[in-house]
């Protein structure tokens, strides 16, 4: 099984 | 003033139903440079970036910098009313509530005018690192499409592995599995039919076909498709735009349990 992840754990809020 | 015309509106109309499946609002930074957006789906799985280069409008004005919050679906209903010959004019004053849009037939003797109210959006920017992808690859955009349409029937997530021989794609679920391999071609005068692949290090990733099947809604911009892929990031999935510009959209990879 595998899930989602999120853009934001890889791009930072510049 | 910000005034940008466009001969080929067509090119614009495509641009929105690239966009449309994954964005319901969005600003458009506008200004010397040209337009600008970045925006994430409404899940936060994928980020859009467009970039829509100043020198490749037919005309181009932007006196001081304007960021304009847009409805996506009421800007793609506004562009279906354009003709795909008609040439169009994007204007907005300074401190604009509104943006218009001006359509004209070639020989100007239709002109069509919609006013477009603004919204005031409250976007995150998200910044992006350079990143050197482990591999890279180029191949015919309708190719690209017609696998995510094919491979999604299998299941929720496809699976893209690329190595020296070439990329393969593959699916699994309740009804069995499907794989799709494509290797590199030769040179061929036909660069519009290549598959390319460099490649650092072999890389194995499993992406959500959903998002991928609204990604390739921007195959009309483009023959070729070029997806970046390192371990455990973003793939990248980018469409050159004509000589104006591109759109890149980046999806977050599954990870296993």
């Amino acid at each position: 099984n595998t899930k989602q992840t999120s853009i934001m754990t890889f791009f930072k809020k510049s | 003033m910000f005034e940008a015309r466009l001969v080929q509106s067509v090119i614009l109309k495509k641009v929105l139903e690239a966009i449309k499946d994954l964005l319901t609002e969005a600003t458009f930074e506008c200004s010397d440079c040209g337009i600008q957006l970045q925006a994430m789906d409404n899940a936060h799985v994928s980020l859009v970036s467009l970039n829509l280069r100043s020198d490749g409008f037919d005309k181009y004005r932007c006196d001081r910098n304007l960021s304009m919050g847009m409805s996506v679906p009421c800007m793609s209903k506004i562009l279906r009313c354009a003709s795909s010959e008609d040439t169009v004019t994007l204007r907005a004053w300074d401190n604009p509530d509104t943006i218009v849009f001006v359509f004209e037939s070639p020989n100007r003797d239709k002109i069509s005018e919609y006013e477009m109210k603004l919204i005031n959006l409250d976007q995150e920017h998200l910044g992006i690192p350079e990143t050197l992808y482990s591999c890279v690859v180029k191949m015919p955009s309708q190719e690209f499409a017609r696998i995510c349409r094919d491979l999604s029937q299998f299941g929720d997530a496809m699976t893209i592995a690329c190595s020296k021989e070439g990329i393969k794609f593959s699916a699994a679920g309740d009804y069995g599995t499907a794989n799709v391999k494509l290797a590199q071609t030769a040179e061929t005068e036909n660069q519009e039919e290549a598959v390319v692949v460099e490649m650092k290090e072999p890389v194995k990733l499993t992406f959500s076909c959903r998002y991928l099947n609204s990604f390739v809604k921007a195959t009309p911009l483009c023959a070729q498709v070029q997806l970046s892929m390192s371990a455990e990031v973003p793939l990248v999935c980018e469409y050159q735009i004509g000589e104006i510009g591109h759109i890149r959209y980046y999806l977050a990879p599954k990870i296993d349990d």
